[in-house]
């Protein structure tokens, strides 16, 4: 099911606190990502933001959490002042019956340059891995396919904040979907589509199907070729 | 195989559906695969009922997933399929309402079909659409033409979505199947999606299956 209000809206770096439902799945999710690391170099959470879906007696939740670290690994050979690292991540936790399994995990680095709130063009509430902003006439493009986009698909966020995180995510989309292009070796288009300002993962939630990777159902009886007597 | 095949200029094929918010892809495909071997069989097309399976099939997932295979199983088991009509869809799980007298299809059996594309081509154009399933690599943002991903950007071990080939061709020399999806009209080519054919593209020949009527 959609997302409730309470787990939408918010931007990169205009999320809100994270409501207490999404706080347990993403703690789980930081000792997973922590596993192993000695004391001093573990991760802190940052920001938290998700969404969570619900069948019978589990819970689903897709998270995207800031994770901070120190860069300098060894406190005792560190030049002052420590600079913090801070990783963007991507969870699937799912809950059940009171325990948790993470399903996913995917972080990479986030440049904190270009998460300035107070910068409203759109370069700045993306978190990129390239440090390379891009291009102002790309980000006017990108700014007018949006609006056509949020017309054409009846789009509505529920505050500025969502908007302008939609925007980030639909930009990133449209970079990507480029790159698909590149790679492909027919004749597809690739493009704005009416699921351009979801995340991947977003989409993966809502719209596909976990369960046929597993292909684990029922053993069928293989069918006769045609023409076979 | 004749070279090309389209179920829907036959009438085998109903309208592109809609799956909402919901990952219940499984079900529609084996709709569309049920509808297609009803009419070939009966030789009537009816648009039958995903949300029954969403309800009643208690193997599979509703919106958090599910598979073809326990699918046919549930509808064997259950006593048919209700038309959309009766037992109309509403992209989340409710309490199974299903009657079975107003049942108004059954199958007798389902089967695994080929891996081998020129097999399951051949099979299409005797037997009808099929289900299948794929790793949707790229779909959130294809628009139209022949998809053809790189085997390493599409590897046929993470399937993901379920859809209905309803028929296959050449454009411009290039193999493709015709594949229905559900994801509305506003996707794709008018909700089909055009995959490059024969090369085991995106593992399109790997979970394919069909229901039988007899």
């Amino acid at each position: 099911a959609p997302a409730s209000p309470e787990f939408r809206a918010a931007g990169v770096v205009g999320w809100e606190p994270p409501t207490r439902e999404l706080l347990g799945p993403a703690r789980f999710a930081l000792d997973a990502y922590n596993r192993g690391r000695a004391a001093g170099t573990r991760a802190v959470l940052g920001t938290v933001r998700g969404r969570v879906r619900r069948a019978g007696q589990g819970s689903l939740y897709s998270l995207e959490a800031t994770l901070e670290e120190l860069s300098c690994k060894d406190p005792m050979v560190c030049q002052l002042p420590v600079s913090k690292k801070t990783l963007l991540c991507s969870f699937e936790v799912l809950e059940e019956l009171g325990k948790h399994m993470l399903l996913r995990q995917d972080c990479g680095p986030v440049d904190i340059k270009v998460t300035d709130v107070r910068n409203e063009t759109f370069n700045s509430v993306l978190p990129l891995s390239s440090r390379e902003p891009f291009p102002k006439e790309f980000s006017v493009k990108i700014a007018s396919a949006f609006k056509n986009f949020v017309t054409t698909y009846n789009r509505t966020y529920e505050s500025k904040e969502e908007a302008q995180w939609r925007l980030a995510v639909f930009t990133r989309n449209m970079v990507l979907a480029q790159k698909i292009q590149a790679l492909d070796r027919g004749t597809a288009q690739y493009g704005v589509t009416k699921f351009s300002d979801l995340t991947e993962e977003e989409f993966r939630t809502i719209y596909l199907n976990p369960l046929l990777q597993e292909q684990s159902g029922k053993k069928m009886r293989l069918a006769k070729a045609v023409g076979d007597p | 195989a004749p070279p090309e095949w389209d179920w829907r200029r036959k009438g085998a094929v109903t309208k592109v559906k809609n799956q909402g918010m919901c990952g219940s892809c499984w079900a529609f495909s084996v709709t569309g695969n049920v509808e297609g071997q009803w009419f070939l069989n009966r030789g009537t097309l009816l648009s039958l009922s995903e949300q029954e399976l969403l309800d009643c099939d208690k193997v599979d997932k509703a919106c958090m997933g599910g598979l073809p295979s326990s699918a046919y199983s549930a509808i064997k088991n259950l006593g048919g399929l209700e038309t959309e009509d009766d037992y109309s869809y509403q992209g989340h799980m409710e309490a199974c309402s299903f009657s079975a007298k107003k049942a108004k299809v059954y199958i007798n059996d389902s089967v695994e079909l080929s891996k081998n594309e020129q097999k399951l081509a051949a099979w299409v154009a005797v037997k009808g659409p099929i289900s299948i399933a794929i790793n949707a690599f790229g779909m959130q943002f294809y628009r139209h033409g022949i998809a053809h991903p790189l085997r390493p950007l599409c590897s046929p071990w993470f399937i993901d979505h379920a859809m209905l080939v309803v028929g296959y061709g050449n454009r411009s020399d290039i193999p493709f199947w015709a594949i229905k999806n559900s994801w509305g009209t506003d996707w794709g080519e008018e909700g089909y999606y055009y995959l490059h054919r024969g090369s085991g593209s995106c593992g399109v020949n790997v979970m394919a299956s069909s229901a039988v009527v007899d």
